[in-house]
């Protein structure tokens, strides 16, 4: 049975790929079979694992409009049950290409439905805002991961992206467990950070990981290229939030 | 002459609205006449400001579908000779909505020149993506501020937003000044970020403002929803790097 978890939130810089990238590593690492599936057009998730875009046959955006099939898109990375689907500037064009084409929202889906024997964990990087890809990931999610980072502007971005995950779960995917929001870049010497924990808890109650992501300068600084903590320094700050976030989504199962 | 500068960056999180919020607020209180244009559907620069949205007769989208005439949209704002056209969620549907207009990248373009008189500078704060909304705020600008926070995936997220620029200055818009990039959330205990300031001025030479925007938890931590810095604490490093970047901006002058 394959678990499908997006990671949504059309606020920027929450830290989308950073939880992406280091949950399906420890989730692999815990020796699950786990597929990333990069959709965002920056592509972040693909270079954070080390792939060089320009010799890549073929991205999600082939797969998505049909001209490649996933035998030949999925990536290897360097943690052993982690597999990749990469994404180049290309997925840009998806929004434009696909506006005429029927169940326009559904194709992400679709094509995981192809895929899911295969996998225990499938985790899908979204982009920063709310058309057609994020669409896509929230319709093809069985659960989907809110990071809501501290700073201004936070509420407000998280009762936008849930106004919307409503109105997908009526419209297209009544399956999908509303979304868990995870704290992410705390800091418990800031006031604000530890505010919004308790707004937060009060007012999502349980949809709220446990797992508080850290902020942790001397990780990510030193992954420049933004690669799983476990494979930089295993003792980080970072390493042990995500370890500790995929024993969470564990226990959450695919029973849940 | 009416200098019109748009705030860009594909990539999310960045200091975009803190920059647009802040830079608009410094040039104000330094008596130029100043219109901030929220081209964001999450509003973030609109709440800023201290807008209740659910209040507002008409918004940008209104404007760009020809459905409101921008006398009843300018709003008033806490600084005298600060002026904005706020966002509201429905600007997400210009995505879909403009499509097939003809011109469809000069709608904000044209919008502008009609209101262009009446400021000295027109600010235009956009959204984390490569879409018709960021592309109509290149194609309407004299000149581009692209704010690079120091972090992993940064110079990725240069390289891919200077590609549309130039696409953009060729295709829409050869009176366009190209980016000049501004160094956001500078720590300068971080080696990543020495070494970002380094990289920069060593490919990008003059283009790289010789302000740094420091990072500056007390501020942005108090100001909950992201307003002026300078209305909250006018000795707060915040405050004083935005004013920096306004001298120069106002020495590059409309002659530039
Ligand atoms: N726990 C953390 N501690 C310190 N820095 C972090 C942490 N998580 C993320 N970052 C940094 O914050 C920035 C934004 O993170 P990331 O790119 O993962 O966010 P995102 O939501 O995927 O962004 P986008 O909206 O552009 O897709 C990056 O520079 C990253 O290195
Ligand atoms: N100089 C700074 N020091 C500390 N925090 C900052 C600074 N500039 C911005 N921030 C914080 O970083 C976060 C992102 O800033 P902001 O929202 O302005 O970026 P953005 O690029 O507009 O984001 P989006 O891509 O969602 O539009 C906010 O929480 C903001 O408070
Ligand atoms: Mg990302
Ligand atoms: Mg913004």
């Amino acid at each position: 049975m394959t678990v499908v978890i997006s990671v949504v939130s059309q606020k920027g810089g929450v830290g989308k790929t950073t939880t992406a990238v280091n949950l399906a590593s420890a989730l692999a690492v815990s020796e699950r079979s786990v597929l990333l599936v990069d959709m965002d057009p920056q592509g972040n998730a693909t270079s954070g694992l080390g792939m060089d875009k320009k010799r890549l046959l073929s991205s999600v955006y082939d797969l998505m409009t049909g001209q490649a099939e996933p035998g030949q898109t999925v990536q290897n990375t360097p943690i052993r049950f982690l597999k990749l689907l990469p994404a180049k500037m290309d997925l840009y064009r998806t929004e434009f290409e696909l506006t005429a084409t029927a169940h326009k929202e559904r194709v992400l889906a679709r094509l995981l439905n192809r895929l899911k024997g295969g996998y225990d964990y499938i985790l899908v990087d979204s982009p920063p805002s709310l058309g057609l890809l994020t669409f896509n990931a929230v319709t093809a999610a069985d659960a989907l991961v809110i990071p809501v980072q501290c700073g201004c502007y936070s509420l407000e971005a998280v009762e936008q992206m849930m106004h919307v995950v409503r109105v997908i779960q009526q419209r297209l995917n009544p399956g999908l467990i509303a979304g868990r929001l995870l704290v992410t870049l705390f800091d418990p010497q800031v006031p604000l950070c530890t505010e919004l924990v308790d707004t937060l808890r009060g007012r999502f109650g349980e949809t709220v990981f446990d797992t508080l992501i850290a902020r942790d300068e001397t990780l990510t600084q030193a992954g420049k290229y933004g690669g799983p903590a476990l494979l930089q320094d295993l003792d980080a700050p970072l390493t042990r939030d995500y370890f500790q976030l995929a024993r969470e989504v564990l226990k959450m199962g695919p029973e849940e």
